[in-house]
């Protein structure tokens, strides 16, 4: 599997890291997929790397590869943001990847071995749901918003009426929120707010891990934000050109 | 009280 730039690797790895240390990458024809659950079982995050996203991409036979993430990112991080990446796995040899780095312009070529481990995949089934609001917008807006209010309170409450969608975190000595409206001016869709609902809703997360999820804006420049009462929240960020997408599904605070 | 509720309330093993 070859990527024009080990940059988006670099984002997945920053994106997933730290909710989860180690995790199967399944690899078939159509990609690269992975499912993993925190240690808490709080949040659940899915990251697909479609055949589109690679420059060149075969898969034989379908493979797991156990990944740790600490090594696997003490590797990337040798790897410039705009070289090339390809990583290969030998279905006779098993133990290992090999990852390649290479960069065009300086002629250089870096060569890693990454150790394989033996992971016992967990595997959660998420029902098909019909969500009561659903909420796209900037990425760069929805991280900031959860940045500042998190600062505030560790609950973040998210409200959905005709209003728009109101962010709301409260604290001991504070308390903040911030209303967005469904955008009409802006011409560009990346920069839109859209907002869909049936009924009014209302539901509280934890701040520190909508924090994490916030990360994954380095990957996409817009969010979608799925809602329904009494469900975890499904927070997704499609990447450009049909090269995959980034999934994340937190479980609400309940009385 | 809000309590942090786990995902397996929701979702089930395979």
């Amino acid at each position: 599997a070859r990527l024009p730039r080990s940059a988006v690797l670099k984002k997945i790895l920053d994106s997933v890291k730290d909710l989860v240390k180690e995790t199967n990458w399944d690899c078939n024809e159509e990609g690269m997929s992975m499912q993993a659950l925190d240690t808490g079982r709080i949040v659940l995050v899915e990251v697909m790397l479609r055949e589109a996203a690679f420059e060149s991409y075969a898969c034989e036979v379908p493979m797991t590869l156990g990944i740790d993430m600490e090594p696997f990112g003490k590797v990337l991080r040798c790897a410039g943001g705009d070289e090339k990446v390809t990583i290969k796995a030998s279905r006779n040899d098993q133990d290992h990847i090999e990852l390649v780095f290479e960069n065009e312009e300086k002629e250089r070529m870096s060569a890693f071995e990454l150790k394989l481990m033996d992971i016992d995949g967990e595997h959660m089934a998420v029902p098909d749901a019909e969500w009561g609001a659903e909420i796209s917008m900037p990425s760069s807006e929805f991280k900031k918003i959860v940045m500042d209010l998190a600062e505030i309170g560790s609950d973040l409450t998210i409200a959905v009426s005709k209003l728009g969608v109101t962010f709301t975190a409260q604290g001991n000595n504070c308390k903040g929120s911030m209303v967005l409206q469904p955008s009409t001016a802006v011409d560009k869709k990346s920069e839109q707010v859209a907002i869909s609902f049936t009924e009014p809703l209302e539901m509280t997360f934890a701040a520190p891990y909508m924090k994490m999820i916030t990360k994954a804006a380095a990957l996409s420049s817009t969010v979608t934000l799925s809602l329904d009462e009494a469900c975890p929240i499904c927070v997704r960020y499609e990447m450009e050109d049909n090269a995959g997408h980034i999934k994340y599904y937190l479980a609400p605070k309940e009385d | 009280m809000l309590v942090q509720g786990v995902l397996a309330e929701f979702f089930y093993y395979t």
